[in-house]
Formats: structure tokens, sequence, C-alpha cells
């Protein structure tokens, strides 16, 4: 019973039918149970805590899934096309959040940048991972409580819905013990402020070059520039860390989110459109 | 013509056919890690491949002269009832790592059974 997932009454009833010795039917109990780890891909029984966050857009992939060719569900608003095609072509969709200890941001006037660690060491050899996003969380900007404001309410950011600002995703390299890595630019975008929603950023190629092992994962950096900075506050609408979350409660469903999509060369993708019976 | 009809009934509940099988995940202790579905329809392919094999069971050649030796020397066993056509369902879990997973699993449901 190393692993736990062949239930207690299965293996005593099994080893009490008394047709191999003890001995025997604990081997064949545990081949077995190694046979279903094999089948889930996992190397011993998942116990997650209390305190692990599924996140929403993996549910709502399930969903998209699971009503598919049935109820005709529609992608997630926050899917971007290339993720829907990926999927399409993928068995296996994981989910990672970065390594918060070994983030490094770095605040300038009209610059943010954050450096991120996705530890991926737990994707199989033999997935081979066809495309990967990387999915940051901004909310909208609201204006600065204006001097006249009685309420001292902040106003929604109609008011600056001019401001514009510029997301640029890079993939860090060089040596581990270089002061200043280098940087390659994977994907921007230029997103109004006004809006508060996920931005999907492809960054296939660097994940890719990671888990085949061509090349050494050394992170990301995000960079968020606001060039009609004036706001003090201006620099905290994206979600790239949790000392620029105010609200620690939903900083879980709000903190950046790497989704590879990979087949192990076994079964159809998760995506597959499947005939009505 | 009561009584033939009450054997058609019988004769139709013993051939191989699918049969209804819900695995519950919380029976085997699997929902502290998948997150969905809670479960799913299984099914499972169960009754006898009598001699002659009807068509809808979806023999092999193979099964159709096993079947027919059978019926002359009851020695060799009759063809056995199984899935002959599984599908697959996507599964929402938390592997070892607290990594959130969706993957695709295949012939996980039977779709249909057959004499082989």
């Amino acid at each position: 019973g190393a692993s736990g997932l062949i239930p207690e009454v299965g293996r005593r009833k099994y080893s009490e039918s008394g047709k191999q010795s003890p001995q025997q039917s604990e081997n064949f109990l545990n081949e077995f149970e190694l046979r279903l780890l094999n089948m889930f891909g996992l190397k011993r029984k998942p116990n997650p805590s209390k305190h692990a966050v599924v996140p929403q857009y993996m549910l709502d992939l399930y969903h998209m899934h699971s009503a598919n060719g049935e109820h005709g569900t529609k992608r997630p608003r926050s899917m971007g096309k290339h993720a829907e095609k990926a999927a399409s072509r993928a068995n296996t969709i994981r989910s990672f959040h970065h390594e918060e200890a070994m983030e490094a941001l770095a605040s300038l006037k009209s610059k943010t940048t954050q450096q991120f660690y996705f530890n991926l060491t737990s994707v199989p050899e033999e997935e081979l991972i066809t495309s990967a996003e990387l999915r940051i969380y901004r909310n909208e900007v609201q204006s600065p409580p204006s001097s006249n404001s009685s309420s001292g309410q902040s106003a929604p950011s109609s008011s600056t819905s001019n401001g514009l600002h510029r997301i640029n995703i890079y993939e860090l390299f060089g040596h581990a013990g270089a002061d200043q890595p280098l940087a390659r630019l994977l994907d921007t975008r230029l997103v109004q402020d006004s809006v508060s929603r996920w931005e999907s950023f492809d960054v296939s190629p660097a994940v890719a070059q990671w888990t085949s092992g061509k090349s050494h994962n050394r992170g990301f950096m995000v960079e968020v520039l606001h060039p009609e900075e004036g706001e003090e506050h201006r620099h905290r609408h994206v979600r790239v860390s949790r000392s620029l979350h105010q609200d620690q409660d939903s900083w879980a469903q709000a903190r950046p989110l790497l989704v590879t999509y990979g087949h192990d060369g076994r079964g159809d993708a998760v995506l597959h459109r499947r005939d009505k019976r | 013509q009561a009584t033939l009809r009450k054997q058609r009934r019988k004769q139709n509940k013993a051939s191989c056919r699918r049969h209804d099988l819900y695995v519950d995940f919380s029976d085997v202790g699997w929902n502290e890690w998948i997150v969905a579905p809670p479960g799913y329809h299984a099914f499972y392919c169960q009754g006898e491949c009598p001699f002659p094999l009807a068509d809808h069971l979806n023999s092999t050649n193979h099964a159709i002269v096993q079947t027919l030796v059978n019926s002359v020397n009851s020695n060799i066993p009759r063809a056995c009832c199984v899935p002959t056509d599984l599908s697959p369902i996507s599964l929402l879990y938390l592997d070892e790592y607290e990594k959130v997973i969706l993957k695709n699993y295949q012939d996980m449901v039977v779709e249909g059974c057959g004499c082989r």
C-alpha cells in the first residue's frame, strides 16, 4: 500500500482470499498499483493540501471540454485562439504558478519589471510540449480620488480611457552566475488600461526548449511600460506580484499562470470533438 | 406465446450486452485529488455468447468458429463478452506536486460490447 490508490478494503479482500501466500499477494497488489500510477502518469498518490488552488481557467477548460459537442459551450473569453488551437492538439494541459521566493520585482517611474520562475520539472520526458501561454491578470486602472470629491471614492477609469500600457514578455537566458541575465522578447501587447481581464501571451518557444532539455529554464521577465505615468498607483494594475496586489484573498485566482499544452503520445486531444452517440 | 416471450426475454437478458456502471471516485478515495468530474459512467459488458451468434454481437470470425466448435464440444469455451468500442474521458486533477492538470485518458468508457 505504498501509494494508496487501491482502497484498503480491496487490498484486504484480495489478501484474505487465500489464493497466494501473503508475500505473493502483496507483490501482486503492488504491481497492480504501479500500473494504476503509470496509467495516471503519477509517481505516488497525490495528497493535496486544503490550501491547494485550482485556477478558474483550468475549470473553464474542463467545462469547455465536457460540454464539447453537447451544448456547444464556447471557449472562455480569456482564452486566446492560439490556446484553443493548442488544446485541440494536446492530450495534457498543465498549469503552474511561479515560485514566489524566486521572484524579482523592480519598479521605476514608468516601468515595472518582474522576473518569474516556473518549476517545470514535473513535466515528464515523454510529453511533448506543443504550446504554452503565460496568463497575466490586469485590473482596470482607477483614477485617483479627485481633490474636490467629498466621498473619497475612486472613480472608474473611463476618465483615463486613453491610457495605454505595453506589456512585454521576455525569456531569460545566459550563464547561471551572470549578474545581468540576457533577455529575448517572446511576445508583446499594447493594452487599454480601462478594462479588467486576463492577457494571454505566447511563450511556446521558450517552454518547448526548457522541457525538451535543449536550454536551461531561467524564467521569464514581464515588463510593464506605462508611458503616461503620472499617478503613483498605476503600476499596480498588472497583477504580477503579491506585493502589488491589495486583496490577498483573491491573489490565488489573480496571480500569473503558466499553462502548457502537450501530448504524451497516448490517445486523443483534450478538446477532441467527439461525435454524438 | 407468453412462455415464448418469457424465454426470449430471458435469452436477451443473458446475452452479451452493455450494463450500467457509474464509477464514483469517492468510493475508491480518489476524490481527494480528482477535482472533476466526481465520477463517470464507465459501463461494463456481461452476458452469454450463445450459439448461433447473432449479428449484433460484433463477433470476429474467430469468435464465430469458436462458438461453433463449442456447440459440438463443450470442453472448448464459448467466446467472451468484452468491450469492442471504448471512448476517452478528461480528468481535472491535482498531481503529487499540487499542480493542476487536465488530461485526456483513452479507453475509459465502454461504448459497445461484443463476443470475441
